[in-house]
């Protein structure tokens, strides 16, 4: 049955492994060498979380936000960016109609990232707030598994911790775009891998040749609101090597109120 | 229900905007902040459809139709907030983010976000220390009507106000800090409950990115004039 129109979460079945610990490459662990998850050094992943939040998931370290159990996390100023550089793996299948388009999709890493899908590698750029999004149709088996491998680096200046603590620490995470509190600040302790992980969601999506990107809704008023206009503006790619001659409908429809159901 | 269908046809590999015909409605359900009305909501669904392939894509978010003024009070300094031309009176509270590990998920922000609404508040402040936050942050304050007001990633003890002082120029990357924050501003534009973007807490971002976003963030001549003609138009992005 080929894939419906639409968007196919992945945040099931995820493996994770620290990068230290694992010899093989991209293209080795997403063609020749898959991980399992019953083989060291590869655990249970949590997606969308942070390196951090996989460790506590599998005990491998204390939930920091109990009693000191903070102070007995290594933080990565001490351990190295490399501690908290980590691999995540998945698989996932799909089945394609022709003239049809898959792209794979992270709408936040924090903070940089390398992309392998069966054996193929993209390059995610820095920066913790900015979405991500690969067409990955020609790469894909249209028919069995595909493999998934994401190589998560930390923020390039997760800074020193103080002995005073501090707002901010010392203030080194500033230097790159992402989010400042994980150094510490006088209401919390620091985050000891600044956050460092695919933290929002994973997703792939399928279209045909069509694509709608980034719709843009705004309202305007006149006569004290009793006149209203809705403006929309989309961008549309067409990623077919054909003209595509297209009908465009926008349909605005009130939400059904409690138990009530529009027919 | 408001149908509306548009041909076009777009050029083989390429990347176009396209503004439809404004939809006209009279006396719509407005939107309005909690403890001022309902938070009315409508179904927004854009589909478009390809010749000799069918459906190629569908979006579907909701909107709700609000007008949202702030300016700076001269008398008090203080900022005076209107929604839908009616002043309110702000009852806000600060928010870092959900958890330290980033472990979001609807669950947690329902119920922290009614949570405030229950609290009586009409506004949420996302600190520019935290995150920009998620879409799913956003839908549950545009259903509970808590307004927000939603930092971009500068602080004044980082940047440049600091003990000791630090980064007073912002981040190495301006560019970089642009490319996120107009990502971010295309994730989160259409919910009805953002109410205002603001550059950092208890700092201005440095003058080239202030300027930038300022420029950016400012309503398009095109939405102010009054309409009774239907426009539409198509511009190569590249």
């Amino acid at each position: 049955m080929a894939e419906a129109i639409g968007k196919r979460v992945l945040d099931k079945g995820w493996l994770a492994a620290r990068s230290t610990e694992v010899d093989l490459t991209g293209v080795e662990l997403t063609t020749t060498t898959p991980p399992s998850s019953d083989h060291s050094p590869w655990i249970e992943a949590l997606i969308p979380g942070t390196v951090l939040a996989t460790l506590v998931k599998n005990k491998l370290v204390p939930d920091p936000f109990y009693g000191l159990e903070n102070e007995s996390i290594i933080d990565i100023a001490d351990s190295g960016r490399e501690h908290y550089t980590f691999w995540f793996f998945t698989t996932f299948e799909c089945n394609l109609s022709t003239n049809s388009y898959v792209e794979l999709n992270f709408r936040a890493i924090n903070y940089s990232a390398e992309v392998y899908l069966n054996g193929h590698k993209e390059v995610l750029p820095k920066g913790m707030f900015r979405r991500h999004s690969i067409d990955v149709t020609e790469f894909l088996n249209s028919s069995g598994e595909n493999m998934l491998a994401v190589l998560v680096y930390p923020p390039d200046h997760p800074g020193t911790i103080p002995p005073e603590g501090g707002q901010g620490g010392d203030h080194e995470i500033g230097k790159d775009v992402a989010a400042q509190y994980v150094e510490g600040w006088d209401w919390m302790a620091p985050i000891r891998d600044r956050n460092t992980g695919i933290w929002d969601e994973v997703s792939l999506s399928f279209t045909g040749p069509v694509k709608i990107v980034d719709p843009h809704l705004v309202s305007s008023f006149f006569d004290d609101y009793k006149r209203a206009y809705l403006h929309t503006t989309v961008e549309l790619v067409n990623k077919g090597d054909l003209v595509a001659d297209c009908t465009l409908n926008i349909q605005v429809g009130t939400e059904p109120e409690g138990d009530l159901i529009l027919v | 229900e408001h149908l509306q269908t548009q041909k076009l046809s777009i050029p083989a590999g390429s990347h176009v905007q396209y503004t439809l015909p404004e939809l006209f409605f009279y006396k719509p359900n407005l939107w309005w902040p909690n403890g001022m009305g309902k938070q009315s909501l409508y179904n927004v669904e854009i589909t478009v459809d390809v010749e000799d392939h069918g459906e190629s894509d569908s979006w579907s978010e909701h909107f709700g139709f609000r007008k949202i003024e702030s300016d700076i009070d001269t008398t008090t300094g203080g900022r005076l907030f209107k929604v839908n031309g009616e002043p309110i009176f702000i009852r806000g509270g600060n928010w870092i983010l959900s958890d330290g590990l980033l472990r979001l998920s609807k669950k947690r922000y329902k119920t922290d976000i009614k949570f405030h609404a229950d609290m009586n508040f009409n506004m949420i402040r996302c600190w520019g220390g935290g995150l920009a936050e998620r879409p799913e942050f956003y839908h549950y304050c545009d259903i509970y009507g808590l307004l927000v007001w939603q930092e971009f990633w500068i602080t004044g003890d980082v940047d440049g106000r600091g003990v000791p002082v630090s980064n007073p120029d912002g981040p190495l990357d301006h560019d970089l800090f642009l490319l996120c924050a107009r990502d971010t501003v295309k994730l989160l534009r259409n919910h009805p409950s953002l109410a205002l973007w603001v550059g950092g807490n208890e700092q201005v971002p440095p003058d080239d990115i202030n300027t930038a976003l300022k420029n950016d963030l400012q309503l398009h001549p095109y939405f102010e004039t009054n309409f009774e003609s239907n426009k539409n138009f198509k511009k190569e992005i590249s």
